[in-house]
């Protein structure tokens, strides 16, 4: 599931650090 | 749990909520109910003033932006932000869109204004997914987990904070700077003109209940908390958390509404509604992609649709 859903796994994984959406 | 404990979770959970969504309930009906002077909301009607509320957004937001190397998509994307409450001057990657007030064809607009939407649904996920790891033991659950409740809670939680930016006649976006009326959006060519209707429905019924912030925060992790997502690895703690923040959430409730003795009852079945609007509009966006040849759905927003209903 996390390999199919890899930019909310990042964003779950990083702490407050500003994610490129 | 003792009472003490809940209305600490209550409080933790409302502080979680106050950081990542800035455009709360309070403001937001205090700019509704035009309580805060001279800075009333522009206006959006008509493609005449939706043209106008770009200018009026990008007068506003030069000055905080100073700084930026992407004014353009900024501002674009913050005329139509706003929809469940936003960092002011968000930083974050957009679609390379174009701005509104560009020539183009009548049939376009649509399709920019709903690409806007887009970038702003998919900060908002980013801000909603911040919350949810605030919530107590919500990020010691398997992580497999975690993406699951995301994936099928951020719709629901998107939806929920929609409310308190509406009334029967319109929404605020652009983080309350704008006012949007509800005709306007009914004005925009199919399937546009059905995707808000149903939000406008849900919210005048939902904004009866009446919640404040720290309510609201406390709704919204009972609705990430769902041990009945489909796919769930490890069910057991997602509904002993969920059960503790449900006390709290009555606990709050019978405090802050004494007289509403049926509240508590009434919120929870406010969330079978909220799957039959979220399943609506995911068949309408797979829809669009159909439909649409112009149509792309943004990454995030991709993701979690994928699957989904």
């Amino acid at each position: 599931l996390k390999e199919k859903h890899k930019i909310l796994h990042q964003l779950l994984q990083n702490s407050t650090s500003p994610v490129d959406l | 749990p003792e009472a003490a404990d809940l209305r600490a979770l209550a409080r933790h959970l409302y502080e979680a909520y106050l950081k990542n969504f800035p455009l709360t309930k309070a403001k937001a009906r205090a700019i509704l109910s035009g309580k805060t002077g001279d800075n009333a909301p522009f206006v959006i009607h008509d493609m005449k003033s939706l043209m106008e509320g770009e200018q009026f957004i990008n007068c506003r937001q030069i000055p905080l932006k100073e700084h930026h190397h992407h004014h353009q998509q900024q501002q674009t994307s913050a005329l139509t932000a706003g929809l469940g409450g936003a960092h002011q001057g968000s930083e974050y990657g957009f679609l390379g869109m174009t701005s509104i007030s560009e020539e183009g064809p009548q049939d376009a607009l649509e399709l920019r204004f709903f690409h806007s939407c887009q970038s702003r649904s998919a900060e908002a996920v980013r801000e909603i997914t911040e919350f949810a790891k605030s919530i107590p033991g919500f990020s010691e659950l398997d992580l497999n987990d975690q993406v699951t409740l995301l994936k099928y809670g951020v719709i629901e939680v998107l939806i929920i904070m929609m409310a308190p930016l509406m009334n029967k006649d319109g929404t605020l976006i652009s983080y309350g700077q704008i006012f949007m009326t509800r005709e306007f959006l009914k004005s925009l060519r199919k399937p546009f003109s059905q995707m808000m209707e149903p939000k406008f429905e849900f919210s005048v019924k939902f904004n009866m209940l009446e919640l404040d912030d720290s309510e609201m925060a406390l709704f919204l992790a009972v609705i990430i908390l769902s041990g009945d997502r489909p796919g769930l690895l490890n069910v057991k703690p997602i509904e002993q958390l969920q059960e503790t923040v449900l006390h709290s959430l009555e606990l709050q409730l019978k405090l802050n509404h004494p007289i509403s003795l049926q509240l508590f009852a009434k919120l929870l079945q406010k969330m079978t509604d909220l799957r039959q609007i979220v399943t609506d509009h995911v068949h309408l966006i797979q829809l669009l992609k159909k439909t649409e040849v112009d149509m792309c759905l943004h990454p995030l927003l991709q993701e979690i649709m994928k699957d989904l209903y």
